[in-house]
């Protein structure tokens, strides 16, 4: 491995990125989660983290561009050079362009260059290494059409990046199942709402604690999915999740790939089957059963398994009733009632969720059961409803989980 | 198939290119020297053949043109 005169370093371990604009060879999705893996490549061999902002001046700037650019190494046209990046440092430093002449595609294929593999190349460079001469190495200046599904760095990628910033610190575990009781005793007794004064709120259930990165606290921040796992809770978006534990203040960012590197990010829905310590994810017309870390053998499996008409596509969101047993499953303005006792639909559904829950938009984004209220988020509010009298209590912004 | 003048020509400029952007190769434009010019970029040439573990003949060869032109990244392979 080589470094770049002087060896150039970020001089802090969190670090953050932009996505500047999209190739429209790929779904901007796929270019986010390429992108995001390719980050995830470093992050997983040494102690920086990444985080993503979507405005503003982020250390790593990442664009697409063809030919002349703005800096002094003009893009060539399709094939010959497909992508450079700077040295860490200010204004370029760090900075990554990808040649837009090029086809970009998610997958290795023999008429395109793998994005997440020429993003996780330049990402070396973004902190600080320079071409290698091993054959194989990720930092291998040649671009090498590679299986990706399970792309490991090569060892002399590793020793490269931890002569610059050292191996990663411990990171952080599941839970395992034998926890505590999970509800600390000054909660809410479940199915006594009345008993709450307007001021307490129980979405601050840890002591207020300022949040880490700005954007926890974007008014505008919205959701994927949501599930409790193991009492704690998991915020998606994207390729990243929030994680806020009842056991530590701090709220955790980090990758899907980080917990579940085979799923997709992106989900549609999330729930908990808590007595059979199951998470469900699905994604368009598929879903999957996670036990902790391990993905459950059968999985993925076609939606329609569960009982869905063949129109429905796609999930909306999922919320599991922990005293009913029933799961209720959103789709546009309609639900769905599943008993996972039966592991059957419910006659009489889909109903119309204005019938049942008066006074929550559709389409809902994320739904969460906590504290004996349901939580239905839409865009950037969630609206917190009394199950058992099926009455709307009041209306919070989305991420008022996130002590902001 | 000998190769014609106007592609050696062709290969030639490539090359001078190539190693102007990865290898630090400064061509030295009004050098009354040509078989100076020649000597420093056979120098590079040879530079580049060692960083990716081709035979080292200084000389622009059908493995080292075909090297040369695989799709890369931009940034260069050594700097001064």
């Amino acid at each position: 491995y080589s470094t770049f005169p002087l060896r150039p370093t970020w001089k802090k371990e969190d670090v953050t990125y932009r996505i500047l604009n999209y190739t429209p060879d790929m779904l901007q999705a796929d270019v986010d989660e390429a992108i995001a893996r390719a980050f995830q490549l470093w992050s997983s061999v040494t102690p920086l983290r990444f985080t993503r902002l979507y405005s503003g001046q982020a250390d790593i700037m990442i664009s697409f561009a063809a030919g002349f650019h703005g800096d002094f190494y003009s893009f060539d046209g399709p094939g010959g050079t497909l992508a450079h990046a700077y040295p860490p440092g200010g204004g370029l430093g760090g900075d990554a362009h990808f040649d837009e002449d090029e086809n970009w595609t998610k997958f290795t294929t023999y008429n395109g260059f793998n994005l997440f593999l020429v993003a996780a190349h330049e990402l070396g460079h973004s902190l600080g290494l320079g071409h290698s001469n091993v054959f194989g190495s990720l930092m291998y200046p040649v671009y090498m059409a590679t299986d990706t599904r399970y792309y490991q760095l090569h060892q002399d990628d590793i020793d490269g990046i931890q002569a610059l910033y050292g191996p990663p610190r411990e990171s952080p575990v599941l839970p395992t199942k034998a926890l505590p009781p999970q509800e600390p005793t000054e909660m809410i007794p479940a199915g006594a709402p009345t008993q709450m004064s307007p001021r307490e709120d129980p979405t601050e259930m840890t002591p207020s604690k300022p949040p880490q990165r700005p954007e926890d606290c974007d008014p505008h921040l919205t959701f994927d999915a949501i599930t409790t796992l193991r009492g704690e809770t998991l915020f998606f978006k994207g390729s990243y999740v929030w994680r806020k534990s009842p056991y530590f203040s701090e709220i955790e960012h980090d990758t899907i790939f980080s917990f579940w590197p085979s799923l997709i990010a992106g989900f549609d829905a999330a729930y908990e089957v808590d007595n059979k310590d199951r998470v469900l994810f699905f994604k368009d017309n598929q879903y999957w059963a996670v036990s902790g870390y391990r993905i459950d053998s059968g999985f993925p499996k076609p939606i329609h398994y569960l009982g869905f008409p063949t129109s429905v596509g796609k999930i909306d969101a999922a919320v599991h009733d922990q005293n009913t047993k029933r799961t209720y499953f959103f789709v546009g303005n309609k639900y769905w009632s599943f008993n996972e006792n039966t592991q059957s639909m419910e006659r009489g559904y889909p109903r119309k969720i204005a019938a049942d829950f008066q006074g929550v938009p559709h389409p809902i984004d994320a739904a969460l059961q906590k504290n004996g209220y349901f939580y239905f988020f839409h865009g950037s509010n969630q609206y917190e409803v009394d199950m058992k009298k099926k009455k709307l209590i009041r209306i919070m912004k989305s991420n008022s989980w996130f002590n902001c | 198939f000998p190769v014609s003048q106007e592609k050696e020509k062709e290969d030639m400029q490539f090359a001078k290119k190539y190693l102007e952007n990865f290898y630090d190769f400064k061509e030295e434009k009004h050098s009354l020297f040509k078989s100076k010019d020649l000597n420093h970029m056979a120098d590079k040439i040879r530079e580049m053949q060692s960083f990716f573990g081709l035979e080292v003949t200084g000389e622009l060869n059908h493995k080292t043109m075909d090297m040369m032109k695989q799709p890369r990244c931009g940034m260069p392979d050594v700097r001064s």
